[in-house]
């Protein structure tokens, strides 16, 4: 829904990483996966 | 110059062993020298070049492919008894001239690869000697390029071990490198997100401040 | 049974090659046999174990050591000829009896390493054939070595190379590794300093809006 678009977009950069939650290994790797299909 | 000794039981005397000497230069094709000995006795003989061309055309074989089959029958040890065959007959009053021959067997046919008229030596001493030495020589040959494999073998050996000791270190450092650069992108990255949640906080707090003095 | 065949050249005929062959079990220690050949005529003697035991005590050498030195003079072939001498000497009516003895130099001494009595074969022929077949089973047996050797160096030649290929491949790996976690680190840290400088923005703004609203 916008709301929750709009919640994501506030929450999380566009590669999907918390703009405010402390991030550790295994999430940013996920990130930087999910970037390749971003790719 | 070229030489080779090999064994070859001939077929009229199954249970002795000739010594087989061929000499030759450069090509089998121009002809070679043959010397036969039993350990004691020894003949010699030529295969002229020309010899060779007719045998080739009697048989309507290719030269190079009649040479080819010369290869095989005088040069190659270890070749199964069953596709080449030889045989001697002693002429003359005391077997001074020994018709020698050489053939190909193909299953249950056998043809002539070729024959000649071997004369006897009358003091085999030093062809036996000779072919001896012929023998010594090769081995001490083989010996010299078993050592130089053997010593390239040991070379190879220890820069495959080297080189699988650098992958392996590669591979740890590969690991290494990815586990650093993760640790200092998340200390970076959360130092960034402590930053954010700080300015929220205060963006939170001066929006209220600024509700406050506009109520 | 080992056998072991090389060409010595006695000190009282230098100008003529003789073969000797050393036939012994797993021990030269336990005694040998000696065929002394020069292509023509043949002698055979026999070095037994407590000959061995007296020759070694007699020169006060330990058992093992002259052993050791029996090996080298014997078995060795390319030893310098400067280092072990040979002779032999004829005896009876038509050198039926022939006395074979071996000796070390040392700088311009030498001492006798031990001798024997050698009989004359009266047909040679196979034993002759015998030392020839021995020379001819050597070198297919130190062919069949060095193609062994041959293959192994072409195995070994081709794990180099896989395994230098894997090397390259790893240091490239690890070079991209390292250049794709900073290109994404980079594009992610972005995002946050985006988002740091769009917050100092709303907070200035926010800010100054309190201030007005206060004034």
């Amino acid at each position: 829904s916008p709301e929750t678009k709009q919640h994501f977009a506030r929450e999380y950069d566009c590669y999907g990483d918390s703009y405010t939650a402390d991030v550790g290994v295994a999430q940013l790797k996920e990130v930087f996966s999910r970037m390749n299909d971003l790719e | 110059m070229e030489k080779k000794v090999r064994r070859i039981y001939p077929l009229s005397e199954p249970g002795t062993t000739y010594f087989l000497q061929i000499v030759w230069e450069k090509d089998l094709g121009t002809g070679f020298d043959v010397i036969l000995t039993d350990g004691q006795s020894a003949w010699s003989g030529r295969v002229p070049k020309e010899e060779i061309s007719r045998e080739a055309a009697d048989m309507e074989m290719e030269q190079k492919k009649y040479v080819e089959e010369l290869r095989k029958v005088f040069l190659t040890e270890g070749i199964p008894s069953n596709i080449y065959n030889f045989d001697i007959s002693k002429e003359g009053t005391n077997g001074d001239c020994l018709h020698f021959s050489y053939e190909k067997k193909l299953r249950d046919l056998s043809f002539r690869l070729g024959s000649l008229k071997l004369q006897r030596i009358p003091s085999p001493t030093e062809v036996i000697s000779k072919l001896i030495s012929c023998c010594l020589d090769f081995i001490v040959g083989l010996h010299a390029k078993n050592e130089h494999l053997q010593r390239e073998n040991e070379i190879l050996l220890n820069d495959l071990n080297e080189v699988q000791d650098q992958l392996q270190k590669c591979v740890e450092a590969k690991e290494e490198l990815e586990t650093e650069l993760y640790k200092k992108f998340i200390l970076v990255l959360n130092e960034k997100k402590a930053k954010i949640r700080n300015l929220q906080k205060c963006l939170k707090e001066a929006e209220e401040t600024a509700v406050k003095a506009t109520q």
